[in-house]
């Protein structure tokens, strides 16, 4: 069965885009076959898997609002096994446009209908809102991974978050779950990290990742090269991180 | 004159609350009397201000849409001279609401029209997109500050922003001008940073603040306990870096 998952935190500069690339890699060096989709118009996603958003003519607005057939938007990339449906600056406009569409929360999982049973996994990351972009990729997913920095500013958003997951999944989506809340750029060496961690376990008391992603230079360094750190460094902390959350992700889930 | 001035940078977590909020109390206790805008649904700048969200009847979001009195809403701090109109998670729903509602661009505006004379300063902290919040925010300003982090992703959305400025600029709002793009969470030891800095200075040339904010604990560790680095740690480099901040922002522009 494929695996549709979204890396949802509308909280900003939390490590979405970096999980979903760093995550993707791992799980396609591991030998899965994965779809990652680009659903934020910075196209940072894109971007860090190598692809110049100014080669595109389609992107993922042309599927979302213009019918376009998916293969004349899904690309490979530098990764054997790792697909890619790419963002562009033009679907800024999408989340204005999306408003007064006929069927306009499903229009992602129509789309991903077609295509997702190909791959082992789909990525799908999104942008730092709960607007109707992230809503579409709530609707196509399965599971939620939430990236979430140990910050103080951080807790704040996580009930509006969750509300609003327990909203789509009644209303839209009922199998939906938080599949895990993945800790990013850690320094366990503060006091604040460690007493905002105590308090993501306490709120989260099943869903907390073991593996943590410590802050980490070569993870901001990986982009500006176009490649997933796996491919950049790979006996880098991040790569190895990356590599453990693949694989934790991979193993059945324990009784709790 | 009473200078408006947004915090605006659709990339997320870059500083843009931690700048409104240690810009206006540095601003406040350099004596200037100043208005805070939180126009972000996650309310981090109303809680970095000391404010508890639960207890609000009112925010933003009636005066945006349901026309309140600004009496109402406006709020004292525990900082003298500084004022917050907050945000609550009822704000949320605002981008959907106002894409229908009548001269939805100028909401912010008109409010701020009434009562920003009566401030020498008022800042507005933006969401992280470039929605209808957002541009309520561009449209009410004279002026934008735009925080900025020293990283790769970092410069892939600031033509995506500089060509909404101009698009305001020429249809809503003619007087509106970039008045400084400032560094944040700058850690000039990585070569990344260096490489990062000298592009937004060719990008910028005539726009950079000669302040730069360093990597400081103290800025993440003051929202929790609701105070302004200044009254938290005045000590701090935080601190030190917006009161530089502050007075550069004073200080008559240079001719260049
Ligand atoms: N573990 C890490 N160590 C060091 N730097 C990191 C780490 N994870 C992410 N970064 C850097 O932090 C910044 C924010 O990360 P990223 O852009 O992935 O977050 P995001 O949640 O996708 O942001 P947005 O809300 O804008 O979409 C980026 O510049 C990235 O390179
Ligand atoms: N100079 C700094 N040194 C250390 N930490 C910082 C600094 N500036 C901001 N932070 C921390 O980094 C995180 C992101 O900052 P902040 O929330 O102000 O960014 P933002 O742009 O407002 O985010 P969003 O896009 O979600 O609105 C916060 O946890 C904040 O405490
Ligand atoms: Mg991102
Ligand atoms: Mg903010």
């Amino acid at each position: 069965l494929s695996r549709i998952i979204a890396l949802v935190n509308q909280k900003g500069g939390v490590g979405k885009s970096t999980t979903t690339v760093n995550l993707a890699a791992a799980l396609a060096v591991l030998g899965k076959a994965v779809l990652v989709v680009d659903l934020d118009p910075q196209g940072n996603t894109t971007t860090g898997l190598g692809v110049d958003k100014r080669e595109l003519k389609r992107d993922v607005y042309d599927l979302l609002l213009h019918h376009s057939a998916i293969d004349d938007v899904v690309r490979t990339t530098e990764i054997p096994g790792l697909a890619l449906i790419p963002a562009t600056i033009n679907l800024a406009g999408a989340e204005i446009e999306l408003v007064s569409a006929l069927s306009r929360e499903n229009r992602l999982k129509t789309v991903l209908s077609s295509v997702s049973a190909q791959y082992d996994f789909t990525l799908i990351d999104c942008p730092p809102s709960l607007g109707l972009l992230t809503i579409n990729a709530l609707t196509a997913a399965h599971e939620i991974i939430i990236p979430v920095q140990a910050e103080y500013y951080a807790l704040e958003g996580l009930s509006q978050l969750t509300t609003v997951v327990r909203r789509i999944k009644e209303a839209l989506n009922p199998p939906l779950e938080i599949t895990g809340v993945l800790v990013t750029m850690f320094d366990g060496r503060t006091k604040l990290a460690m007493e905002v961690l105590e308090e993501l376990h306490a709120y989260f008391p099943r869903q907390m990742f073991k593996t943590q992603i410590p802050r980490n230079i070569r993870l901001s360094e990986a982009p500006s090269y176009g490649k997933p750190v796996i491919l950049f460094d790979v006996k880098s902390r991040g790569s190895q991180a990356y590599l453990a959350l693949a694989k934790e992700l991979l193993a059945p889930t324990e009784v709790v």
